[in-house]
């Protein structure tokens, strides 16, 4: 395995194991501002890591940033490695993100479903739900993003376990879900949620799971707006953007929804670009430009929730 | 492994909610027919389905039984799993 994640080829698709030593590598190189911690166990008993970027304090406001909550979305895990060592890297350098460093505290979870991120890489590319399983229900998994407890069970989410959309028995059952709630609750001064998504080069906010405009929906508009033309300026890819029921469609029992109901009042969801062709398959050569303009896109929400602090 | 050789993502557009609904209703038949890369959400956008190669004949007939067109996204997804594959080797190597 690599011995320093100077030599970790940023430009290729990565294992569990793989990553989890980069992770190793990354925190014993930066060990000032780079910690990690383990948050719970998924349902076949791997470890579920967050990053966490500090450069003191106690308890500040913190921004979440997750990436491959369906399995299959590799481009969605390649850019929260590259994003991780883009902020170790910047740190002291880019006077936006120092600034915010210097406030704030980021979380970073790569590898949020990564019993289904193995099973990708030993059985089936395809797979998007995690691997949970249960007494008399025939099919595999739940998908992780319909779990969580705002509008649970609702339009958008599926009953049948067969379905790559089933919500699950209840909401939080799934062990992944739940070590997110407790540490997000826990830790109580969230102030952003980022969750990172492919394909479809979208940039949404809540509801997923009601029509209803958000109280601070064209707060959210304006912001994501802004976020899509920074990504564009970047590699000139275009992203549509708006609240997920009015510009993809009803899902229920989403994150960014309970992330929002439970006051994290910048909560986004991104869809990552495939160009048209590719799907879930981006080629490896499309890692590092797919990065660099989520890059910029998130920072302008750093930014944003930095000075506007509530 | 599981092997997709054959398999293909057709892009459809659907013209109206008449046909996404048409869409949405090869989700549910046995044994599944489709995986939606992009599920039918609205007119707009476009929605994407691997087909298994099994099924290719059935669904495009059915398709085109109710006037919607679509196009080849992924021509043989294992040729691009293949790819994806020996460029992680290369890259270890």
């Amino acid at each position: 395995l690599e011995r320093s994640t100077n030599s970790f080829s940023y430009s290729s698709y990565h294992t569990l194991e793989e990553i989890y030593s980069w992770i190793d590598n990354l925190v014993t190189e930066n060990s000032n501002t780079v910690s990690k911690i383990h948050i719970g166990s998924s349902f076949e008993n791997r470890s579920i890591i967050v990053l966490k970027f500090s450069t003191g304090g106690s308890n500040r406001s913190a921004i979440w940033i997750d990436t491959g909550i369906h399995s299959r979305e590799w481009i969605t895990h390649a850019t929260g490695i590259w994003l991780a060592k883009k902020i170790v890297s910047e740190y002291g350098k880019d006077h936006a993100l120092t600034k915010i460093l210097k406030a704030m505290d980021i979380f970073l979870e790569i590898v949020t479903n990564p019993d289904g991120f193995a099973f990708t890489h030993s059985m089936n590319r395809l797979w998007r739900k995690n691997k949970s399983s249960r007494p008399g229900i025939f099919c595999i998994g739940v998908d992780l993003n319909r779990n969580w407890k705002s509008g649970f069970g609702g339009n958008g989410s599926n009953k049948n376990p067969c379905s790559d959309t089933y919500q699950g028995p209840s909401p939080q059952s799934e062990p992944e879900v739940l070590a997110i709630v407790n540490f997000i609750s826990g830790h109580g001064n969230f102030k952003a949620l980022i969750s990172i998504h492919s394909y479809s080069q979208m940039i949404m906010f809540p509801y997923g799971y009601s029509l209803e405009p958000v109280p601070n929906h064209d707060e959210l508009y304006s912001l994501a707006k802004d976020a899509v033309n920074a990504l564009y300026k970047v590699h000139g890819i275009k992203y549509i953007f708006g609240s997920i029921s009015t510009t993809l469609y009803t899902a229920s029992g989403i994150m960014v929804d309970w992330a929002y109901d439970n006051g994290i009042k910048y909560a986004f969801s991104f869809e990552l670009r495939d160009t048209g062709h590719y799907g879930f398959l981006l080629p490896a050569a499309q890692i590092i430009p797919t990065a660099e303009e989520t890059w910029m896109a998130i920072q302008t929400i750093m930014k944003h929730a930095l000075n506007h602090p509530y | 492994q599981m092997n997709f050789t054959g398999d293909q993502v057709l892009r459809v557009i659907a013209k109206d909610e008449k046909q996404l609904s048409l869409l949405r209703d090869l989700e549910g038949l046995k044994p599944q027919k489709v995986d939606f890369w992009r599920g039918p959400a609205r007119p707009s956008l476009p929605v994407d389905m691997r087909v298994p190669f099994s099924e290719l004949k059935d669904v495009k007939a059915y398709l085109a039984s109710h006037d919607i067109a679509c196009s080849v996204m992924i021509k043989d997804i294992q040729v691009l799993l293949d790819e994806e594959r020996e460029a992680m080797a290369k890259s270890r190597r």
